[in-house]
């Protein structure tokens, strides 16, 4: 089982590689990689060839190669439809996000509860309603992988059942809830308070000097 | 330098520990702690004794002492004043996000640069046009330590250079472009494409078995 900070790894070096690509340089070795990213060489030396990812000896990996490599493993090289459910603030936001587009990552329907919502336009779709027929739909009928959750803390866990037993496969939850769910599902919470812990701590540290 | 995957790890340790306390466990292990949170148990000792915590032989460590060494770590005993810069659907959201004063984080203000927002309320906060100077007077008289910004990508390096002329010292970056700054600036951007990129690696993974 690759651990989250694996994976945070892997997307950390595509990241770079891509830096790399944009300036025009051809080859990268593991130390540059790793200085990049502020990660040890040693780890992504062992990240790179866990994933099949061999450089040549004394001339490093191609960027071109290794980033193509690294899109497929993180799986960049599909396409990939996603259901929203929640349309407040956090999911408007995200409903309008041309990031997303970039990524592959589409949303075939926006979900909520609410009655004032369900008909509205958001961007160039209709809220419909939710309910757990409504995901199943989503699921079975228009293939939807991936299920967006920003309701609130209160409903997140119940939503989330639902959305298993709609056969949904992989959950980005932003609902400050602890999930616990089935080694099979994967899911990924979204925490901003440790983005902003990341600014604090250096903050805090450099008030201690 | 402490790297981001390290004060990511203290993160994660302080949550799990957060979840051990209310089960009302009192001692845990270093092997608990990495098996809660998917690191190596080698890594885990090693950062908790970096930062000064040694645990008990035989013992294990206090949840709630290692907790409040955590939270003292990461920045979070303390009150952070924070200023929003761009308030369109990302910004709107953030700005009404309860889970920021949880953390100690309180906007002192919002600003926008469109006209059509300027003097609007949002929440009970009203916002204010955009300038150096305004940037200025929050850190100078508010003493505001962090910014936030929430602008489109084209409009990002410039503000961020402003905010760092102000005297910011820290930044929590949503808008999607690379950002080189000074070593003394605490820069954190949030990619959200990161956290399903975790789904998307773990849903192909598990295609292709
Ligand atoms: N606002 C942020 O920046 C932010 C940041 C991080 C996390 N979050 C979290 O994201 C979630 C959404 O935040 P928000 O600010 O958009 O809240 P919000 O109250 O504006 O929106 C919640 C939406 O969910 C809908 N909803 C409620 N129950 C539902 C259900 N069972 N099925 C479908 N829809 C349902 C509501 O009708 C509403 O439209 C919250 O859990 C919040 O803690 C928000
Ligand atoms: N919407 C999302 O879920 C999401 C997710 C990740 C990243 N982002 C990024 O966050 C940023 C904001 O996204 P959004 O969807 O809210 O966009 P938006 O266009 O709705 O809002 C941008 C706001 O910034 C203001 N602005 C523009 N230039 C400014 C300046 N110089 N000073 C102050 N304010 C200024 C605009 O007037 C507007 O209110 C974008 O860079 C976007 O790529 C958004």
């Amino acid at each position: 089982k690759i651990s989250n900070a694996t994976i945070r790894r892997l997307s950390i070096y595509l990241r770079q590689l891509e830096e790399i690509i944009d300036e025009k340089i051809e080859t990268v070795s593991s130390a540059e990689i790793a200085k990049m990213s502020a990660i040890k060489d040693t780890q992504v030396r062992k990240d790179l060839s866990f994933f099949g990812s061999f450089g040549v000896r004394g001339r490093g990996y191609s960027a071109k190669e290794l980033a193509e490599k690294l899109k497929i493993i993180l799986g960049l090289n599909k396409e990939w439809k996603a259901v929203l459910i929640g349309v407040g603030s956090l999911g408007k936001a995200l409903s309008g996000y041309k990031g997303f587009a970039k990524h592959n990552i589409n949303f075939i329907a926006v979900l909520d509860s609410d009655p004032a919502k369900i008909g509205a336009h958001i961007g160039d779709k209709v809220i419909e309603r939710y309910s757990a027929a409504a995901l199943k739909e989503c699921c079975e009928k228009s293939g939807a992988q991936i299920a967006v959750i920003a309701v609130p803390a209160s409903e997140a866990k119940k939503v989330c059942e639902e959305v298993i037993q709609a056969g949904f496969k992989g959950i980005v939850n932003f609902a400050p809830v602890r999930l616990h769910l089935p080694e099979e599902i994967a899911l990924y919470s979204v925490d901003l308070a440790i983005s902003f812990e990341h600014i604090t701590f250096k903050l805090n540290r450099n008030s201690d000097e």
